[in-house]
């Protein structure tokens, strides 16, 4: 489903350039669950936005069902973005004056889903992270972890082909993360959505993803071979 | 050093209150290392917010060295913050238009501190983090990890009486959290800072911590017992 090819990812800091992703050539299929590893500033979450198609890398190629996004317009990016994933970011992105059904809500909006069935689909989404108490609350009303599920809930809702999940449980005591664990899981068993999950927790990877892929300066390293920072 | 007496935090929503921290008396003493654990939404960050003079309880009383916070006016309050608190927040809260130095300097320039003194301070505590390769970027162009890394290096960098950390390692790998554990815990044995963690990782919490605080719907439970959610 998803091949990148020497793809790379530079920033220019005056004399300095930063290889944040430094040709990372990877093939994950459909359906599969792929767990994304390295240490803090190895890449990660760059790699996964160039994946969702919300940065463009500085060379090299993202395949996704056949098509380059490296060589789409802006429009189609986006539509790509609408149709095909849900993500989670590290830091939620939640809409601060919105509230949480309406940020739940929102990828509906873009997609233009019926509104009929939005109502549905958001309740159905807030009830399987445990969110159907905070409805009326702003992101600011949240806890830490209630932001957190609310992005997975917000990622989940358009059933996407593709679940782009930045340390979807960095938030979250260990039962409650266990909960959303079961819940990505059961997407990827039961409805074939292929995953890529980024986490710091080597051993929640092993228990519940099928691949890990390891990220180091900006490289992907062998299954197994320490950081070398 | 902090004493808590049946504080409460009460939010009130349209009809509902919400009960976000629910008569908390807990003991801390000076230089003790305490971690605070329990489930999201239990009420962990709210009870940081207030012993952080960051916020009002409804009602109770928070003795930190001898004065309640409950009864300071706003002026006293900022006063307390900058001269003897260091804190980490779950989301980090940099400022998104400094870079990463301006940023750790920050609380010193609010405690007056020289100026010849502030620019070593700062080049110090980036160190100790390892972000000294990283002193001209602003928070968007810093990763997850080095975000969290940078409130660290800030809540240090005053040489506070207490710290308090909202989830200091939440975003980074084992390895590099496990430095960041090394370094809170090195403050709490050699400068003897007072120290309140929360955390969801019960096995770093007793790894490190000399005490282990359990909150539960607001409520403090008793070691071991699990929350009632
Ligand atoms: N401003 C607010 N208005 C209404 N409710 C709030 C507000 N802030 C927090 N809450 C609620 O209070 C409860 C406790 O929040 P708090 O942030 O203290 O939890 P926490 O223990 O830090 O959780 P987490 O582990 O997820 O970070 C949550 O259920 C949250 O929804
Ligand atoms: N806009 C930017 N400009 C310059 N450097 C950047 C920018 N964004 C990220 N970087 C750098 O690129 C590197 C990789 O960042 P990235 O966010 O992908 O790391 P990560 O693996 O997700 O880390 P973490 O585990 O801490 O979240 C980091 O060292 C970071 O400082
Ligand atoms: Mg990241
Ligand atoms: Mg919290």
């Amino acid at each position: 489903a998803i091949q990148t090819v020497d793809v790379r990812r530079h920033y220019r800091m005056g004399e300095n350039v930063i290889k944040a992703v430094d040709g990372v050539s990877v093939t994950i299929k459909q359906g599969e669950f792929a767990a994304l590893l390295g240490t803090s500033g190895s890449g990660k979450s760059t790699l996964m936005n160039l994946i969702a198609g919300l940065d463009r890398p500085s060379s090299g190629a993202i395949l996704v069902h056949g098509r380059d996004l490296a060589q789409m317009s802006s429009e189609e990016l986006a539509k790509y973005r609408r149709h095909t994933v849900g993500m989670v970011f590290q830091s939620f992105n939640l809409v601060p004056t919105m509230n949480l059904a309406e940020n739940v809500e929102l990828p509906m909006r873009f997609a233009e889903v019926d509104r009929s069935e939005r109502d549905a689909r958001v309740q159905d989404a807030l009830k399987r992270v445990r969110l159907s108490a905070r409805l009326t609350h702003r992101p600011s009303e949240l806890s830490g972890g209630e932001q957190q599920r609310a992005a997975l809930a917000r990622a989940l809702v358009n059933k996407p082909q593709l679940l782009l999940a930045d340390e979807p449980t960095g938030n979250l005591d260990s039962r409650t993360g266990e909960e959303i664990m079961n819940l990505i899981q059961e997407l990827n068993t039961t409805l074939g959505t292929t995953i890529v999950m980024v986490t710091h927790e080597r051993s929640l990877a092993e228990r519940y993803a099928n691949r890990l892929i390891f990220l180091g300066d900006g490289k992907m390293l062998d299954a197994g071979e320490p950081a070398t920072t």
